[in-house]
């Protein structure tokens, strides 16, 4: 009789193996020389996942050495691709997104309870079996922080050179500067067409784009959040501290302008589902500015809307605004000296900070939440483009 | 008894800073 031994098809239990010697090319492989586009149509992150599945496989032959070594070099290996492209947002933010999957998975499998609420049966058997890499998740915790500087300060140094042109002087509303105020001077700089002058959908476009990057390489969605957060409170705080300083942008029109286009911006948040990152509250302070512009200025009752409107602007940026401001035309009066004192009356219980302008480099903490994966190691495969056949699936 | 799983060991991990340290003179030894 044919006896067929039908062998049974062994599973694959979603770890990788790799000899020892293997270790720099599949770093050079995976990290240091990987184009982020190769990986486009693959499931997002994917080089995290199958670092983790070495991990694991390291983990499973209880070799520490190898786990070290690994990690390592894992964490050298970004952080000197990121040194290679610190001018590349979507190299940036593609590390950024790897490097937080990783952290996720170490959590997410590190056999802790708290970080297996949301794990299917099967992703519980992925866990690690031999060592506790808290420490090493802090590493990686820190190392991801100083990835989301890097990937925000490149994208203020995009956004930068667009916002005073695009917010204060570009004519989103065309034909209102009809009515600019008179003394108004052309400013060289920006008043050069075709050269420092950006219109509003010259950021909308880059804001576009900052956010189609991000999606397409998985990065989680708490942290998109934060960095539009802090890319509209730079807008604003760019765009007040010039509103601050320069008496040709201290008018009615402008306070229209202004209204305009922050209304473009909170219209764009809504539209990408951004709109709960707190990015249009960071707006308060210039969004009341320009209320402020547009305010009627004379009577007691005009000081007391002021006062009651303008409460995230300091008594000091409040009168700065109001010393600056420029009538539209002759028919309209300058602001008095006696209506600045009575604001300023109604203001004095105010501890204000005494400081004018706003800091442009302030940054917010970050935060990087928990965000568990539902795919299972074993459902994740190798495309030949990232040359790893050394990596042997177990 | 159902047999629980053993402690995991902690791996002691060098902080970012140490390993840029490590790195800096692997460089410097490196010719």
């Amino acid at each position: 009789r044919q006896v067929t031994v039908q062998r049974k098809e062994k599973d694959f239990q979603g770890m990788l193996e790799y000899h020892k010697e293997d270790e720099a090319l599949l770093i050079r492989n995976l990290v240091t020389d990987l184009k982020p586009q190769t990986l486009s149509g693959t499931v997002p992150c994917l080089p995290a996942y199958i670092l983790y599945m070495c991990i694991r496989h390291a983990d499973y032959t209880n070799d520490d050495l190898k786990v070290h070594s690994l990690l390592t070099s894992t964490i050298n290996g970004i952080k000197k691709v990121l040194k290679k492209h610190i001018d590349d947002f979507e190299m940036t933010s593609f590390w950024l997104s790897n490097t937080c999957r990783l952290l996720h998975c170490l959590k997410q499998y590190s056999g802790d309870e708290g970080f297996m609420t949301q794990n299917t049966v099967k992703q519980n058997e992925h866990c690690l079996k031999n060592f506790d890499l808290t420490e090493y998740r802090q590493v990686l915790s820190d190392l991801s922080i100083q990835i989301y500087q890097q990937l925000i300060k490149i994208a203020e140094g995009l956004l930068q050179p667009m916002i005073v042109s695009a917010m204060l002087e570009n004519e989103s509303i065309q034909g209102l500067c009809g009515v600019k105020p008179t003394g108004y001077r052309k400013r060289s700089s920006s008043m050069v067409d075709g050269e420092n002058s950006y219109c509003l959908e010259g950021i909308i476009r880059q804001m576009n784009s900052f956010h189609t990057v991000m999606c397409d390489q998985g990065l989680d969605p708490e942290i998109i959040l934060q960095v539009f957060k802090q890319l509209f409170y730079m807008i604003n705080a760019v765009t007040l501290n010039n509103l601050l300083l320069r008496k040709d942008v201290c008018s009615w029109s402008t306070g229209m302008q202004l209204r305009y286009n922050i209304s473009q911006l909170e219209e764009w948040l809504r539209g990408r589902n951004l709109h709960q990152s707190g990015a249009a509250q960071t707006m308060e302070p210039l969004i009341q500015a320009a209320q402020l512009l547009q305010l009627k200025k004379k009577t007691h009752e005009d000081a007391e809307a002021i006062c009651s409107l303008c409460t995230s602007l300091s008594t000091q940026q409040i009168v700065k605004i109001l010393n600056l401001y420029t009538p539209l035309n002759e028919f309209e009066e300058r602001v008095t000296v006696s209506f600045i004192r009575t604001i300023q009356a109604q203001l004095q219980e105010r501890n204000d900070p005494q400081q004018l302008l706003l800091d442009c480099k302030h940054m917010f903490p970050v935060l990087f939440p928990f965000n568990p994966s539902s795919l299972t190691m074993d459902s994740i495969h190798i495309p030949a483009s990232l040359n790893l056949e050394f990596l042997n699936e177990v | 008894s159902s047999q629980r799983p053993r402690p995991r060991v902690l791996l002691k991990a060098p902080t970012l800073a140490e390993m840029e340290e490590m790195n800096t003179s692997e460089e410097e030894e490196s010719p």
